[in-house]
């Protein structure tokens, strides 16, 4: 199946997401 | 008994992988205690947002004194060149001046939980390793045979960490390691 990928970018955006906190 | 693997919660972002932090210290007092003694699991993740919670809650590298390690394996491998994933591997190492390691670990990782060392199944896990004068990085994969994987892990690790040129980079088997007793 496909692999998930994420950008850095990406994945620092997540953490200021209230499902991070 | 072991707890059930964790799963990405509703609206979270899965990863790939699930992922295992774990972390090392030698203790002054105990230095008998066994390498596998000394490693405790902090916890597991499934998801981007649950890998932030984790992170956030735990000290920066650069924030650490004396003899520790911080490692960040597949859920179900141990930090460790005996586990069965880890057996014909190896690791590239990256001996970094002091103040670097916060910066370079957090690249790293994110680019392992990113997925973009683009190996498949390959990586294992990570480890940021502070010591006194310098700070030790490593990536660990599973084939050490394999040219190709490892030329190409090597080429990510200096794309991503951007450092200067004349960084000391070398690869390691867990095969050398375990002759000579010795990480690095």
């Amino acid at each position: 199946g496909s692999r998930i990928f994420y950008e850095r970018n990406f994945l620092m955006q997540c953490r200021s997401s209230p499902l991070a906190k | 008994p072991p707890r059930p693997p964790p799963k990405p919660g509703p609206g979270e972002n899965p990863l790939q992988y699930n992922y295992g932090f774990w972390y090392s210290r030698k203790s002054q007092g105990n230095k008998s205690a066994s390498y596998d003694q000394n490693l405790k699991l902090i916890g597991t993740f499934a998801s981007v947002e649950q890998f932030w919670r984790h992170y956030c809650h735990i000290a920066r590298p650069g924030d650490l004194t004396g003899h520790t390690d911080y490692h960040l394996f597949k859920e179900g491998i141990r930090p460790m060149w005996e586990d069965n994933a880890n057996k014909n591997g190896g690791k590239w190492i990256i001996r970094l001046k002091k103040g670097l390691a916060s910066r370079c670990w957090e690249n790293l990782i994110l680019a392992m939980l990113g997925e973009q060392f683009m190996v498949g199944e390959e990586i294992c896990g990570a480890v940021i390793s502070i010591r006194y004068s310098e700070d030790i990085l490593s990536l660990w994969n599973r084939t050490a045979s394999d040219g190709v994987t490892t030329s190409r892990i090597r080429d990510t690790l200096k794309r991503i960490l951007n450092l200067p040129p004349n960084t000391i980079m070398e690869y390691k088997t867990h095969g050398d390691s375990l002759k000579d007793n010795s990480s690095f």
